[in-house]
């Protein structure tokens, strides 16, 4: 179906939120980070992956609304791996 | 639960700690209250001790700041990020800051800070998070019942890897132990030269003590039964030396050393163990012998030696003019007394493998029987 362009701009902005999220908890690597790529440095579909194993969710990649949910949950600021 | 890479733990078990500032949003008095409880949680369960103190240098240091607060992590407004904390190490290592910009209680009307300075405490003593929902080390914030607060197990396995249990640290007493104690074992529960450490009722019973062990007389059952104390108290050591019982409040003392712990029914009361010399101790009094708390004067009896304490449960504090010399107030009771309780309006107080049936009012002794005779030998 053609998203709706605030649909769209929601989704923009949950995009957004979780990568910071996922920057500052799962340590996600953000564009600004020097060029060359971590070996180990994972796309954000794997670190979605990564948190939602962490909380027992479905693990699919998707930033679902389950996972945003949880992502909005007040918390600790220490991240959940590799601190 | 997990640790931070490397396992960073402290090396030492005195920690020091400091409250550097306060969040508006609380009473100074319930943030400290809610910072030594949240310390007791993990004192509890490990050989650590947490004193706070009030100036200089200190082992984690605890605030409360908004935004950019001279880190790496800023803060970011109101819900979010709570707060953090940093492993254990030197500077920075340990040290617990907590968002101004969060809305903090003592209840849960807003962040409740016993339970994220719990949470945060844990990541100062190398703890990482976990991902057991419902542990006090999961990442996000859980309203939880904070009276009554047991740790959970998860949690407790994960300090304890890092620490190890709680030691039982029995302060060298004046005199060595005339006999070397030994553990009893189910059989001897009629053997005639029976001593007890420690006796209290309970919720209707009497609870004897002797090493690990507890028997117990109640009426709801026939006969004596035997447990491990840490079949009822898994989180508190062995070996108590005084106990008693004040009903009304469904509160039960355990003395052993300089400390104490209150229970209500198999639950450890948060907050504990504190030490005796907060009862009003003078320092010289090292362990209480024998306690008992006598439902009409609202007093607590504590016998140290042959001199004993009265404490007014009502103002919570020690009465004036003691201590007092036992064999003067309570004739016929020469020697210190290894254990007392009151039931039906007498006291029965213990020495060695006698027993003395005391009249409460007149503190006169009615009967002598042997210590055992509760279990029908």
């Amino acid at each position: 179906f053609p998203v709706v362009p605030e649909m769209e701009k929601k989704n923009e902005e949950d995009m957004q939120f979780a990568e910071k999220y996922l920057e500052k908890y799962y340590k996600l690597k953000t564009e600004a980070e020097p060029i060359f790529k971590m070996k180990n440095s994972k796309t954000i579909s794997d670190k979605i992956q990564e948190m939602q194993a962490f909380f027992g969710l479905k693990v699919t990649g998707e930033l679902d609304s389950n996972t945003l949910e949880v992502m909005k949950q007040p918390r600790c600021g220490i991240p959940d791996v590799g601190q | 639960f997990s640790t931070f890479p490397l396992s960073p733990r402290w090396t030492k078990t005195d920690l020091k700690y400091r409250i550097l500032n306060y969040t508006p949003d609380m009473a100074p008095a319930d943030v400290d209250e809610a910072i030594e409880k949240a310390w007791n949680v993990w004192s509890s369960v490990t050989p650590l001790k947490f004193t706070r103190v009030y100036e200089g240098e200190a082992d984690i240091m605890i605030s409360f700041v908004a935004g950019f607060h001279g880190d790496f992590y800023s803060f970011d407004g109101v819900g979010g990020t709570l707060a953090h904390a940093y492993a254990p190490g030197e500077g920075i290592g340990g040290d617990a800051h907590f968002d101004e910009d969060e809305y903090w209680t003592k209840d849960m009307k807003g962040f409740n800070l016993f339970l994220v300075a719990a949470h945060e405490f844990g990541h100062s003593l190398g703890l990482g998070h976990s991902n057991v929902l419902g542990s006090l080390m999961y990442p996000a914030y859980l309203q939880t019942e904070t009276r009554n607060y047991r740790l959970p197990q998860d949690d407790v396995d994960g300090i304890q890897t890092l620490y190890g249990p709680p030691t039982s640290t029995e302060p060298p007493t004046s005199t060595p132990p005339t006999e070397t104690p030994t553990e009893t074992s189910t059989t001897d529960s009629c053997d005639p030269h029976m001593t007890f450490d420690a006796i209290t009722t309970l919720r209707g019973e009497i609870i004897f003590f002797k090493d690990r062990y507890i028997w117990r007389k109640s009426p709801y059952f026939p006969g004596i039964e035997q447990d491990l104390i840490s079949s009822f108290w898994p989180t508190l050591p062995s070996g108590f030396q005084a106990a008693y019982e004040i009903d009304k409040k469904d509160q039960v003392f355990l003395f052993k050393g300089n400390q104490y712990w209150v229970v209500k029914g198999e639950f450890v009361q948060p907050g504990f163990p504190r030490n005796i010399h907060t009862l009003g101790f003078p320092r010289y009094v090292k362990k209480i012998d024998a306690a008992v708390y006598d439902g009409n004067t609202k007093k607590t009896y504590f016998f140290v030696g042959d001199k004993y304490w009265s404490y007014d449960e009502v103002t919570e504090s020690m009465e004036k003019g003691y201590p007092r010399r036992i064999s003067v107030d309570f004739p016929r009771i020469d020697n210190k007394v290894d254990a007392a309780f009151q039931e039906k309006g007498h006291f029965y107080f213990f020495h060695g493998s006698k027993q003395y049936e005391i009249d409460t009012k007149y503190k006169k002794v009615i009967r002598e029987m042997k210590s055992n005779s509760w279990f029908g030998c």
